[in-house]
Order: structure tokens, then C-alpha cells, then sequence
């Protein structure tokens, strides 16, 4: 599982 | 994109032109709280610094993005506007509006220097801004809570804002199967955001379905 932040979210 | 994040994300864009829409419409800020529109436009301003960067995700991310502090600025103005065009009801605004969001700007500060994804400003600021947006509603409800009735626009902008909260729930149990991905930090306070609405709609469907008024307990 990646744990890279949800950065394309707004 | 999952469906899910689509219907989320346009269910925010909603809640601000709801909110904009009946401003303008009606000339009237009754009910709406100053200090979470601050502090809304604090969170886009804090988040998206990636923008300022020209970190570039897609054209979809940096439209929403461009709106949500521009239309988040244009709010507060709106509202600073009112005190000249409006003052009976700026001055109400100002004196239900008593929510101490010091404490809700000292905890976030803290939450993000104990949970961040890395230890560098913007990834501290993108925390800060996480923890700040799933607090920021409080001084709104705060304010329903004290004046005791709800303005129909309010509950408009609150259902709006709060189907959005929802949606990205199902959006991230979506992602976690479909692309292994998972982000704590965001899921946490995501999930306290969505309990804050949660605890709203309870007592409002308490409240008012059941044909009382809204009348929330303190």
C-alpha cells in the first residue's frame, strides 16, 4: 500500500 | 477520479455558490459566520502553495484549486462589504459570530507538528491546513447554536458542505482498493470533519424534522 499523501485532492 | 471524489468535489463547489448566490441576492449575511469563512480562506491559501510552486497535477486540480481561494477571498470580502451596505445585520453577525478560534489555530498548529507527511514548511502547511479544515465549520455551528434558529440559506450551505465531507469517505475506501493508496493524515481528519457534520445533522434532524425549530443545546 502507498502511503504518499493525497496531494491531487482538494 | 472515482465518481465519489467528482459528486464530492462538486458538492463543495455548490455549498460556495449557494453561499455567494443568496449574499448577493438577498443583501443579507444573517447567520453566516465571518470568522469560518477566514478561516476557509486560510485553509485554500495554506494548502495550495503547491500552485505558487507550479506544481502541476492536472488541469481539473489547478481550476479547483484557483477557485476555491478565489471564491474563499471573495467571500470575506462580501462580507467586510456588508458593514457599509449592511450594518444592522454586519453588526449582529459580529456579536453571535463568538467562537475563540485561537484555540481551533493553536490546535491545528500542534496536530500538524506532531502528525505531517515531512518536516519541511510545505508539507507542514498542507497538514495545518488539514487539520484547520476539518475544525473550521465550528464557529458556524457555534453561531446556529446561539441565535437558535437557522436561516434556510445557512442549512443549504451546511447540507451542501457536509454532502462533500461524506463523499470522500466512500471516495478513499474507493482509492484504497482500486489504487493500494492510503493516507492516513488526511483520512484521520477527514473523519473527525465528517463526525462534526454528522453531530449537526443529528441534532438538526432531531430539531427540526421532527418540526421543533432549531433550537441546538449548548
Amino acid at each position: 500500500v502507498s502511503k504518499l499523501p493525497f496531494k491531487d485532492e482538494l | 477520479m472515482n465518481p465519489f471524489r467528482i459528486l464530492g468535489d462538486l458538492s463543495h463547489l455548490g455549498s460556495i455558490l449557494i453561499l455567494i448566490y443568496t449574499i448577493r441576492s438577498t443583501n443579507t449575511i444573517e447567520g453566516i459566520s465571518f470568522k469560518t469563512q477566514v478561516l476557509y480562506s486560510l485553509v485554500f491559501l495554506t494548502r495550495y502553495l503547491d500552485l505558487a510552486m507550479f506544481k502541476f497535477i492536472s488541469f481539473y486540480n489547478t481550476i479547483m484549486k484557483v477557485f476555491f481561494i478565489a471564491s474563499s477571498i471573495y467571500i470575506v470580502i462580501l462580507l467586510q462589504k456588508s458593514k457599509k451596505t449592511n450594518p444592522i445585520s454586519y453588526k449582529e453577525m459580529l456579536l453571535t459570530d463568538s467562537f475563540k478560534i485561537q484555540y481551533l489555530l493553536l490546535g491545528s498548529c500542534g496536530m500538524a507538528f506532531f502528525f505531517h507527511h515531512s518536516f519541511t514548511p510545505i508539507a507542514l502547511l498542507w497538514s495545518f491546513s488539514i487539520w484547520l479544515e476539518s475544525v473550521a465549520i465550528l464557529p458556524q455551528l457555534f453561531m446556529l447554536t446561539k441565535s437558535g434558529k437557522a436561516k434556510s440559506i445557512t442549512t443549504h450551505y451546511i447540507f451542501a458542505l457536509g454532502l462533500y465531507r461524506a463523499l470522500y469517505i466512500p471516495n478513499w475506501i474507493w482509492r484504497y482498493m482500486s489504487e493500494s493508496r492510503f493516507d492516513k493524515l488526511a483520512i484521520s481528519a477527514g473523519i473527525i470533519q465528517t463526525l462534526i457534520y454528522s453531530d449537526f445533522f443529528y441534532i438538526y434532524y432531531k430539531k427540526v424534522i421532527k418540526g421543533k425549530g432549531l433550537a441546538l443545546p449548548t
